[in-house]
């Protein structure tokens, strides 16, 4: 048999509450909601016994389709192909502030190295207070050269020094920390976008926190569409989110979830996101 | 959806608020708010209560349905940020101490360095403390912020005792005279359990005047329960709300007052150390209300 409509929408709904309480925006809870209706109308359920049980299995599976997740083997793909063009492959890092990126960044060097490639980082947020000794400070007791100029300093430049380090020492992956900015301020997107422009990288990533709420699809439709971004790391999933960011993004933006941050230590970054985010939502 | 704006001009526009229109109303704030990160719990409540409230009143004279449903939405707002006085005040305590808490990256230390300027800028002699073990640079991070404003900063980057750093640090800035010393901490969470001791540890040796917990105004439905597992942990006395020039509206930070019964005091509006304010409850609730 069907199932009535107000069986439909009493399950609509608590799914409803479910998501936004697992840090889902509302625009997207919405359009998930409102997507889901049309197939739950159209479902078999038994005649009797628990009817909205079988409807509650239909949602829940349906999380799973909707985490966007990348293959990593994707990214060391193009490193090795760079590597056969002699020329370093060259990774760049945007978010908002405070969102994890700089320690993203060695996180993702100790990953690469960890899978035979010779990385070194490019300090190019020349703007925040302690940004560069912080960088500094993490790539020396990880062992890695950071390249870096003064405060003040165009980012571009900072990255250009480092292409050409890579290139006569021939390093296989440049990663550039870039400095936090708000997606409010357009004039700070558009120095992404330049950036970008001058450095050519081969991937733009994005990281953002776990933790954000509605906020996090706003910030990260923003840099996607004036900065332009290739995969989302989401941070500080350890700090108990729920990981509804995830799926927030996912949406909006349509970029792959490539890792996930599950710690402040150099192995703390976790390449199969989509298993521990299903365990992080709970559904 | 409407913004709330044409929700609550159609409701005013209406010719009476009965039942449908209410409900019609309620449901646009229910979205504005959860948009803006508003617990689920806590905007479940404050339905209930303007529900309850919109029918059960007596109208003062002269005064329509529909007005007294305006005022009772933006009452039931301001109560739960709830009633403490959110004004700066050491007191007359010398040296007045405040200690920095919250998440990774959530603003503290430059929060350390917006309070600082502003209790300068009011005539306080401020001296700020980093206590923060964990983060690289962090001491730097600070100096690099406060030496240009001429606010002295104590630290000892080689020692990794937060507790022995901050005891000296204040013991050095007694005897400077300062009136209010700010301790800046390291990022944590309430799942790092050797992180939540060292902050009771610190709590306990130093014994500050006031705990701030650092709330970032991007913060999701996690807000309360992080809110509360550091309130259990050391007593929170007043809550800051930082990047409220993104798009972030704050509205986790109900759910920490809610948690805490601690009042919201400043807001960090930016990432200069002039981008801070005292906090003002009215424009916060207007943006809540979208
Ligand atoms: N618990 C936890 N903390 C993290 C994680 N990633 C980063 N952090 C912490 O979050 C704080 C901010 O990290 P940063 O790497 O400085 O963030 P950022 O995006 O570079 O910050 P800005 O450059 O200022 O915008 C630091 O205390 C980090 O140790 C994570 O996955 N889990
Ligand atoms: N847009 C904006 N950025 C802010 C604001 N307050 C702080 N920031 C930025 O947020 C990022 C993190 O700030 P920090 O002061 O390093 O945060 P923290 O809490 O001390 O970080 P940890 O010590 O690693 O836990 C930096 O990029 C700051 O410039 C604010 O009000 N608005
Ligand atoms: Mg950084
Ligand atoms: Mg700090």
């Amino acid at each position: 048999a069907k199932p009535s409509p107000k069986e439909v929408e009493n399950v609509l709904s608590d799914f409803y509450l479910q998501l936004i309480a697992a840090d889902v925006a509302v625009e997207t809870a919405d359009a998930i909601v409102n997507s889901l209706r049309h197939s739950l109308l159209e479902m078999d359920v038994p005649r009797f016994g628990d009817r909205e049980a079988v409807l509650k299995e239909v949602l829940k599976k349906s999380i799973e389709s909707l985490i966007k997740v990348a293959d990593v083997n994707h990214v060391l793909k193009r490193v090795d192909e760079a590597r056969k063009q002699g020329r370093p492959a060259v990774i760049l890092f945007v978010g908002p502030n405070g969102s994890g990126k700089t320690t993203t960044v060695v996180k993702l060097a100790h990953y690469l190295r960890k899978r035979g490639y010779s990385v070194i980082l490019a300090s190019a947020d020349t703007f925040r207070a302690g940004a560069i000794e912080q960088l500094e400070t993490l790539g020396q007791r990880a062992g890695f050269m950071v390249v870096s100029q003064s405060y003040g300093a165009d980012p571009a430049a900072v990255a250009v020094d480092a292409l050409n380090k890579a290139s006569s020492m021939r390093v296989n992956v440049v990663l550039i920390d870039t400095a936090g900015r708000t997606e409010v301020d357009r004039g700070l997107l558009e120095e992404m976008r330049k950036l970008k422009r001058v450095v050519k990288p081969d991937f733009v990533i994005y990281t953002g926190d776990a933790l954000a709420g509605n906020a996090a699809v706003q910030q990260a439709k923003m840099f996607d569409e004036v900065v332009g971004i290739d995969y989302v790391i989401l941070s500080k999933v350890d700090a108990d989110a729920k990981g509804g960011s995830a799926i927030s993004i996912s949406h909006s933006t349509g970029k792959p979830l490539l890792f996930l941050g599950v710690g402040q230590e150099l192995d703390d970054l976790e390449d199969k996101p989509a298993e521990k985010l299903l365990e992080a939502l709970g559904f | 959806g409407r913004s709330l704006k044409e929700v609550f001009r159609k409701f005013l526009a209406s010719p009476s608020a009965d039942k449908a229109s209410v409900e019609e109303l309620i449901r646009g704030i229910q979205r504005s708010l959860l948009m803006a990160d508003v617990k689920v719990e806590l905007v479940q409540k404050i339905s209930e209560r303007i529900r309850a409230r919109a029918f059960e009143e007596k109208l003062p004279p002269g005064v329509s349905r529909k007005d007294s449903v305006a005022k009772i939405v933006y009452e039931e707002l301001i109560n739960l940020l709830g009633g403490k006085p959110a004004k700066f005040s050491t007191g007359g305590k010398k040296p007045y101490v405040i200690m920095l808490l919250g998440i990774q990256g959530t603003g503290k230390t430059t929060t350390a360095a917006k309070l600082a300027n502003y209790l300068k800028v009011e005539g306080y002699k401020v001296g700020v403390v980093c206590a923060d073990t964990y983060r690289p640079a962090a001491y730097q991070q600070l100096k690099h912020l406060l030496e240009p404003r001429q606010i002295p900063v104590y630290g000892e980057p080689e020692n990794n005792n937060p507790v022995e750093i901050a005891r000296k640090g204040l013991e050095h800035f007694k005897q400077m005279g300062v009136d209010v010393v700010i301790i800046d901490t390291a990022g944590r969470h309430r799942q790092q359990e050797s992180l939540m001791d060292e902050m009771k540890m610190l709590e306990k040796e130093l014994k500050p005047d006031e705990n701030i917990l650092i709330i970032d105004g991007t913060i999701g439905q996690q807000a309360g329960a992080h809110a509360a597992a550091f309130h259990k942990a050391t007593p929170i006395g007043s809550i800051i709300i930082t990047k409220l020039d993104t798009s972030g509206r704050g509205g986790g930070a109900l759910a920490a007052v809610a948690e805490t019964g601690a009042p919201v005091k400043f807001v960090g509006v930016g990432e200069s150390v002039e981008d801070f304010q005292p906090f003002n409850p009215s424009s916060y609730i207007a943006s809540l209300l979208g």
